[in-house]
């Protein structure tokens, strides 16, 4: 099934807050 | 190579493989690693989704990869 537009959001959201804690996880070290 | 174990590893590149939009569900990923205790699966999964490897999707449930586009 194609995912809503409310889902493709929050999917985009959660995708940038996972990139944003990868990148400070990579300064990290 | 990329500092995560043999499981992170596995788990990510399932995730990854993953071609739905929603993402790799944990049921499927269980699954696909049958020989593997549930609780490392779910191990794998926490530790990825705090180092931002993988982030849930749909739900709890569902994950993809940062890597994916």
């Amino acid at each position: 099934l194609p995912l809503t537009e409310e889902q493709r959001k929050k999917i985009e959201e959660n995708r940038q807050k996972a990139l944003a804690r990868r990148a400070e996880k990579s300064a990290e070290q | 190579a990329n500092g995560l174990t043999v499981v992170q590893n596995q788990v990510l590149n399932l995730i990854k493989a993953c071609p739905r939009p929603e993402g790799l569900n944990f049921q499927d990923l269980r699954s696909q690693l049958q020989h593997m205790p549930i609780a490392s699966v779910k191990q794998a999964v926490d530790f990825l989704c705090n180092e931002g490897h993988i982030y849930s999707t749909v739900d709890d449930d569902h994950f993809k990869s940062t890597d994916a586009e």
